[in-house]
């Protein structure tokens, strides 16, 4: 475990107790792509596979509870929940995320590392982790302006992923035989999706202005 | 090179 990862882990919890803060906190997921959070779940879930079977240390496995349990948690919500599901912006979320689920588990059946039941479910979650942002990222440009805490949830994923990249950069220079190209190359597509946003993100706290992304 | 690994990252 190296400091990147670790920041990058931290960053990415930091990210959900941020979307958690704003759902609980204004009882409203406005502006939250239902979407984007059901494709951050089944990211999760397939990702995570061998929870049950392999044991790294207390650390990798409570993480993992807490990001299946937590994006869980937030799709339940923006369903079930009597006071928070009436908020949701239902006519600003029509990105084609099934499209995504489709194409990514097409290429996962393409290229992995190994064909077996495990390792195709783990590259599918590579992969949509790395567009699973894209329903709320078009969501954000459809509603113009942004909310303080949405934008500082979106601001902190793409912080997560930045940090796993310098990460693998310094395993690479430390580990004799670090090669993960399916999640370095997929991570670097990720990171990029989040450039633009980074961009106006930056442009909007330097004038202290409201975050407002072009339509 | 990866088989050796586990995936020991999140």
């Amino acid at each position: 475990m190296n400091i990147f990862r670790l920041a990058g882990d931290m960053t990415h919890l930091i990210s959900i107790l941020v979307l958690l803060l704003k759902i609980y906190a204004t009882k409203s997921c406005s502006g939250i792509s239902l979407k984007t959070q059901e494709l951050y779940a089944l990211v999760f879930l397939t990702r995570y596979l061998d929870l049950l079977t392999d044991f790294i240390s207390i650390y990798n496995t409570v993480m993992k509870l807490v990001f299946i349990g937590s994006s869980l948690a937030i799709v339940w919500c923006m369903r079930r929940h009597r006071v928070v599901r009436r908020s949701y912006d239902k006519e600003l979320d029509t990105f084609r995320h099934y499209f995504l689920i489709a194409a990514t588990f097409a290429l996962a059946v393409l290229v992995y590392e190994k064909f077996t039941f495990r390792e195709i479910l783990w590259a599918f979650s590579i992969y949509l982790e790395a567009v699973a942002i894209l329903p709320q990222l078009v969501m954000l440009q459809r509603s113009g302006n942004v909310d303080n805490l949405t934008g500082k949830y979106v601001f902190f994923l793409g912080a997560y992923r930045a940090f796993y990249i310098l990460n693998w950069i310094y395993r690479y220079f430390t580990e004799a035989r670090f090669t993960r190209w399916i999640a370095c190359v997929s991570g670097l597509v990720q990171t990029a999706l989040y450039a633009d946003f980074f961009y106006y993100y930056f442009i909007s706290w330097k004038n202290n202005a409201k975050l407002k992304l072009p339509a | 090179a990866l088989n050796g690994q586990t995936k020991d990252e999140l």
